[in-house]
Order: C-alpha cells, then structure tokens, then sequence
C-alpha cells in the first residue's frame, strides 16, 4: 500500500467525520485521532462500501470517497452514540 | 435495509418542485414527471399515494423539492459538479421534514448512459427514499448505497431492488396486490440525442447480459469479467456493473487480433498478473491491457494435447493452482513448476454437482468456487469440491442487475439436458 499524502488523510478524516464513521469534533476541547481509531472508521467504511477491508487508506478506499454521493451520512446511529457518550 | 428511525404516520403524501434546475437541459415538465416515477417506485411497493400540488396551497407540500446550489439555509451546502449530489430530509413534523434538495449544479441527464451527466431519476429514487424514512444501505444492488451507481434505466419500467421493497415494507406494510395505477404524465421522451455514431462505435448497441450464455467469466484483480461474443461486462467488486452496456473487446483489449471474435476462457495468472484469454487452441496473453508481443501461445504450451481447446480455467485460492476444463474432464496446471500435474485429466465429476462442461469456472473475492453454465450458477464454499445445496441458481439477478424471471424455479432448479445427445456424457444425476 503506497502511503498516502497528508492531503488525502485531512480530506479522509473530513470525509470519515461528514459521513458517521468518525465522531464529530467537539467545539469545546482540541482533539487527536488515535490511529486505531482512523484503522478502525477507515475499516468500517471499506465493510460498507463493499471494499476489501484492509483498514488503510488504499487506492480504492480513496478511489470511493471521491464517488459521487448522497450527503447525508452512512451512520447517523453509530455517531450520534458516539456523542451521547462522550457528553455523559 | 437500514432504516432512519422516523417514519410518516399517514399514506397518502403530497409533493411539490419548488425549484428547477436552470443549468440542465431538462425542462420543466420532464422534471416534474421523473419526480412522479421515482415516487410511484416507493408509492408501489408500499401502498403509497403520492399526490403533486400546486404553489400556493393551502397547506405547503410534505415533500419539497427544490435545486439549490452551495449554502442554501440547511446546514448541508452543496459543493459543485461531482462530491455531493443530493441530500433529503428524513420523515416527521418539522417543516423541513421530508424535504429533498438536489444540486442544481450538477449535470442532471435522462436517457443517457454513463458518462453524460448524473442521472435525475436515479438520484431522485435514492432520496425518496430517505424521505420516506429509509438510511443508507450498504447491500450491494440497493438503491440506497450512499454512491451514485449510474442511470436506472427506464423510469416506467423501473422496479426498486428487494432490499429496498423490504426496507420500506418494514415501514408501512406491503401494497396492495392488484398494483396502483401508474403516473398518468404522458410518457417521457429523452431529450435529443446526439446524431448516432458510426458502426463500430461502443454506443453500438449490445446483446442483451440478461439471456446468460456467457463465452468466459473470469475474476481478475477482483473484478468479475463476463464475455460474449465481441462484447464483455465489468463487475466491480462491490456488485455494482461498471455500466449496463457492455464494452467491446477489441477496444479495450489492445493487440487483440479482430480475426478474434470471441473468447473461450480467461483468467488472470496469479504469479504475476498477467491476463490469459483463450481462444481455441491459442492464448493470448496481456499485461494490463496490452498484448505480450510473444503472444499468442499455443495450448501446448500448457502442457495440454495438441488440437485441445478449453471450455474453463480458474485459480483455485487453495492451492494456488490453475484448472482447466473441457468437456467432462480437467487438468490441473502448476503455475510455479509451469507445467501440468501428473495424472490428469481427471473426470469433472470429481468435482460433485457442477455442470460439464461450463461456459467458465471462476475463484470469487471470498474464496468460493463458482461454475457458470448458461443462465445459472453453482457455488462451492471455499476450500470444498461439493456444490453448495443451493446450488444451481439463476445468475441474472445475483450477478448481473437482471430482473428475476418467472420462469426462475425457486430451488434447484434442473436446467435442460445439453442440446445434442453428443455432448452429454450419459452419467444420470440430477444436473446431468
């Protein structure tokens, strides 16, 4: 896997929060993206899109988040637990 | 399915185009009858009744359409031509509920292939579907993965995928079974063409993937390949077809000799990725898409009889070696070593319920053995030489985004003995 740019991981990160796979940031405190974390919405997403599930930001995962698509995100649950949690 | 948590607790909705697009070449009334058919497509199914009202009524539409582009006031802004398409606002009492917004900047085409704009009624079938209450699916053929997937085909004709009826069924229950009267717009003419393209062209229309007889399948880098005659389709593997129309071989295939009409087997060489296309007793070998200049290679090359020919090869994941099938036996081909393995041929019927003579035999992204003959298909779990108990099943609907037929039996169906006594080699088994 070639490693990809530090262009394309922001826009992945950008693109991963917009569509549920990654929690919104918090307006109240700085935060920083475990790796695993990234492994992990990247691999959530390729499941969803039907890629291989490598957890890397690869060819074709890039390939998919630059598809055409409805705006409205995959995962509306998974991230709004993710906030519901975090403010308990 | 996945379903949004809301839902509308009454049947009969009404709906309005507030805005159209001023960029695209569709005119009004054609966008306001592709709403129409896209919401009979959910209306259908699920008992629903859709009724467009005029500006200005008494009480504003439930289903507000409108073509904005950038910051339009709903904290979803669109972003130009390609990115985001189009976004709807899920069931319930807010105002906003219900509402869909396409981007009045993109390309928005009807009757067009791929490749000519974004089609209006596809998108617009997606969001009805958020607005009826359904999220994003990630089942390969449904209409509501998040990605755009290409043109729909012909709106009146057009039939939700099974994952969508029973997404929507979970919400208001099936329609009723006489089915509801079709949108009474006069039929959709699409816009004005340009003038056709010389035979030979790739809009030269194309046999029909649907009628199966496929001359080779094969996978290569996870894509399925499904060749006919001078023609092949491309199955990306998240089960979506790279287009509906096939492509031609010659056009694509570089150094293909057009003497070369049509292609018996193919497969991608594990050691290094080469692309084996066979073609009676000769291989034409690819890399990329560009013919070897050593190529073609007699079969003989293989190891195989001179005068040989085969109907099928794969690369069996398991072993990592290469079988090749003719008739009622096959050989199996070391692909390190680059010759055949002792004590071949051997019957096919070793391989327990698979057709003979397959029109191909091809290693799946998850390691299923699939047998291909005719119309239908024969799965092998991953590793084992016995047909799965469903086995044979229509491959048109599973593989190839075809309508199922009626004629489709519901399980094991037995396709029809091969034409000519010939061809049979007379063991008496439920396939054979």
């Amino acid at each position: 896997v070639q490693d990809p740019s530090a262009q394309d991981i922001s826009l992945s990160v950008d693109w991963l929060t917009r569509y549920g796979y990654l929690p919104a940031p918090d307006p109240t405190q700085a935060q920083l993206q475990s790796q695993v974390l990234l492994r992990d919405a990247i691999q959530t997403m390729q499941r969803f899109a039907g890629l291989k599930e490598t957890g890397f930001m690869d060819q074709q995962t890039m390939a998919m988040m630059r598809k055409p698509r409805c705006s409205l995100p995959d995962l509306v649950g998974a991230a709004g637990l993710v906030r519901r949690r975090r403010r308990r | 399915y996945a379903l949004s948590g809301s839902m509308w607790n009454r049947r009969s909705l009404t709906w309005r185009v507030r805005s159209f697009p001023r960029a695209s070449g569709l005119n009004t009334d054609t966008v306001r009858t592709l709403m129409q058919y896209a919401l009979a497509a959910w209306g259908t199914v699920g008992g629903l009744e859709f009724r467009e009202v005029e500006a200005g009524a008494a009480a504003e539409a439930d289903i507000l359409i409108d073509f904005s582009r950038a910051y339009h006031e709903d904290g979803y802004p669109f972003d130009g031509p390609g990115g985001t398409l189009a976004h709807a606002f899920f069931p319930g009492e807010h105002p906003i509920s219900g509402d869909t917004h396409f981007d009045e900047e993109e390309a928005w085409t009807f009757g067009e292939d791929d490749g000519g704009g974004t089609d209006l009624f596809a998108v617009a079938v997606h969001e009805f579907g958020h607005a009826l209450g359904l999220a994003h699916s990630s089942a390969p053929n449904s209409i509501m993965r998040p990605f755009y997937q290409g043109p729909a085909g012909e709106p009146s004709r057009y039939r939700l995928p099974p994952d969508d009826q029973e997404g929507l069924q979970q919400l208001y229950g099936k329609g009723p079974k006489t089915p509801k009267p079709r949108p009474s717009r006069k039929p959709l003419i699409p816009p004005p063409q340009p003038p056709r393209q010389p035979p030979g062209s790739p809009s030269e229309p194309g046999p029909d993937r649907c009628v199966g007889g496929f001359d080779a399948i094969a996978n290569i880098r996870g894509e399925i390949f499904f060749f006919k005659g001078p023609w092949f389709w491309r199955l990306q593997p998240s089960g979506q077809l790279v287009s509906p129309r096939p492509a031609q071989l010659h056009r694509f295939w570089e150094g293909l000799p057009s003497t070369v009409q049509a292609i018996d087997a193919a497969y991608a060489r594990p050691r290094d990725g080469r692309i084996m296309l066979f073609d009676g007793p000769r291989v034409w070998v690819f890399q990329d898409r560009q013919l070897e200049s050593d190529s073609p290679w007699p079969l003989t090359k293989l190891g195989l009889p001179a005068g040989e020919r085969v109907d099928a090869v794969f690369t069996w994941p398991q072993n990592g070696k290469t079988y090749l099938f003719r008739g009622s036996q096959y050989w199996r081909y070391d692909e390190s070593a680059r010759s055949l393995d002792p004590g071949y041929p051997k019957p096919l019927s070793l391989w327990e319920g698979a057709p003979p003579a397959p029109d191909d035999v091809i290693s799946g992204n998850k390691g299923d053995t699939y047998f291909f003959k005719g119309s239908y298909y024969w799965r092998f779990d991953p590793g084992s030489v016995v047909a799965a108990t469903d086995s044979p099943r229509p491959m048109g609907p599973e593989w190839l985004d075809c309508p199922s037929s009626s004629q489709d039996p519901p399980s094991n169906p037995k396709p029809r003995a091969p034409q000519s006594p010939g061809d049979c080699d007379c063991h008496c088994n439920i396939i054979a």
